[in-house]
């Protein structure tokens, strides 16, 4: 099973 | 104040259509930069970001930066209402809670202007570092849209593996299998029609293909499109709007358990 990663994993705030 | 005065007004229209499926709501930021956009999907899969440059309107007027949030569905009703041929200007003063799209026929006979209410919205900035991609695919965008509807009947995810042989397209669902491997092809008659492929080395990675269905709704906005990959990043799937700039749409991947 695959689960999703969220695009706040690799980017951060800034 | 802020005026710009897009000649190309289907450019804006296209744009709209691109992006509103992925995101309801978002902030338009204008600098002396340009007109741009960040958001990301409500399930904070994916991200967009778009950059029309200031020069590539015919007149672009910003004193100050200014950040105007809209309902994205509610910009598409408007600019829907001009013409593909028409000139579009969109104008707000500084303070304003409402935005103003005035659509100009080529010809200058009809003239309309379409007022809209703006939004708070809280959005997230996101800082995108610059990388380098394991592999870079350059496609027809067509072709692209094609391959990602045609899988999405078979599954629901793609791999999207990257060797020397080529990029493949690979899906599994419940009625069985389908893979798409499409070869460097650089000798074709127009270059938009090429399929480049840089490779430093091999990449796989797997994708929700209803993201990627999403992102080809960009595909009338440019006759290619790029997909930058790498194992520790999202993809990149870049289409450029001619002479002024782009929409990037980012996808984390799924990964195994």
């Amino acid at each position: 099973t695959c689960i999703q990663r969220r695009i706040l994993g690799y980017f951060s705030r800034t | 104040m802020l005026e710009l005065r897009l000649v190309q007004g289907s450019l804006l229209k296209k744009v709209l259509e691109a992006i509103r499926e992925l995101v309801t709501d978002a902030n338009f930021d204008c600098s002396a930069t340009g007109f741009s956009l960040q958001a990301m999907d409500s399930s904070h899969v994916a991200l967009v970001a778009l950059l029309l440059r200031s020069e590539g309107f015919e007149h672009y007027r910003c004193d100050r930066n200014l950040s105007m949030g809209m309902n994205l569905n509610n910009v598409s009703k408007m600019l829907r209402c001009a013409g593909n041929n028409d000139i579009i200007t969109v104008k707000a003063d500084d303070g304003s809670d409402t935005v103003t799209f005035m659509f100009e026929s080529p010809n200058q006979d009809k003239i309309a202007d379409f007022e809209m209410k703006l939004m708070d919205i809280d959005s997230e900035h996101l800082g995108i570092p610059d990388a380098e991609y394991q592999a870079i695919v350059r496609m027809p965008s067509s072709e692209f849209a094609r391959i990602c509807k045609d899988l999405s009947s078979i599954g629901d995810t793609v791999i999207i593996s990257v060797t020397k042989e080529g990029v493949k397209f690979s899906t599994a669902g419940d009625i069985g299998t389908a893979n798409i491997v499409c070869r460097q092809n650089k000798t074709v008659d127009k270059p938009e029609e090429a399929t480049i492929i840089e490779m430093q080395e091999p990449v796989s990675l797997t994708f929700a293909l209803r993201y990627m269905n999403s992102f080809t709704k960009a595909t009338p906005l440019s006759e290619t499109v790029t997909i930058s990959l790498s194992s520790d990043l999202p993809v990149v799937v870049e289409y450029k709007i001619a002479e002024m700039g782009y929409i990037r749409f980012y996808l984390a991947p799924k990964i195994e358990e």
